[in-house]
């Protein structure tokens, strides 16, 4: 689920 | 990073260099909707909040300069620098009935509830119609430059294969986000017409026109 919040696409 | 991304990603950059240069080489922005360039803008600025607080990688820093940059540039050409070749008569797309609807959808769904997020969702979904006051011109002109069609073309390619990233991404990765794909439907749903238009029309060397 974390990784989800990380916003690593433009 | 997969190639489903990386191409969209590169697309998304040629799309908006293309109109750039159109606007800057002929020192006109005929055909052009400043009201969609307006939303891209206000898409990037919403949505790159988290420039200078979460670091991704330097090609994602520098991706988000780079769009936030270039697409100010094309409004400040369009408003400013050439405002005289610029088509309001046209350009008529009430532009508050999307801003206003996309915000309080985004205060409705997103999936947590701050200001960074709700922005972001903000922006997510109204990136998805951003596009709409540029159909709408051309519907109105019934006809788009050539240019000003490979520009549509390489814009609604991006959404596609970022959908196609995230097919990707959802059996290699696990990762989903629902609002993002949702949204990319509906925006890459948008360009279907243009784009039967543009493979039926502009790849054989034709103008694109609707039919009257």
């Amino acid at each position: 689920k974390k990784a989800k919040n990380k916003k690593d696409e433009l | 990073m997969n190639i489903f991304r990386l191409v969209g990603d590169l697309s998304h950059l040629l799309a908006i260099f293309v109109l750039l240069l159109k606007i800057w080489k002929s020192r006109s922005c005929a055909g052009v909707s400043g009201k969609s360039q307006i939303l891209f803008a206000l898409v990037f600025i919403t949505r790159y909040l988290d420039l200078f607080t979460n670091f991704i990688s330097v090609y994602n820093s520098l991706m988000k300069v780079i769009f936030i940059a270039s697409t100010v540039a094309t409004v400040y050409l369009m408003y400013i620098k050439f405002k005289a070749t610029y088509d309001s008569n046209h350009d008529t797309f009430r532009i508050e009935f999307l801003v206003v609807p996309v915000g309080g959808l985004a205060f409705l769904v997103n999936h947590d509830f701050t200001p960074l997020e709700i922005l972001w969702t903000f922006s997510i979904y109204l990136e998805s119609v951003a596009i709409l006051p540029q159909l709408f011109m051309i519907s109105k002109t019934g006809e788009a430059e050539t240019i000003t069609s490979h520009y549509l073309f390489a814009l609604g390619s991006y959404r596609a294969l970022y959908l196609l990233n995230w097919i990707y991404r959802y059996y290699f990765e696990g990762y989903f986000d629902l609002i993002a794909v949702v949204a990319g439907c509906v925006q890459t749903i948008l360009y279907c017409d243009f784009f039967y238009l543009y493979i039926t029309k502009v790849m054989w060397g034709k103008k694109l026109s609707l039919p009257a």
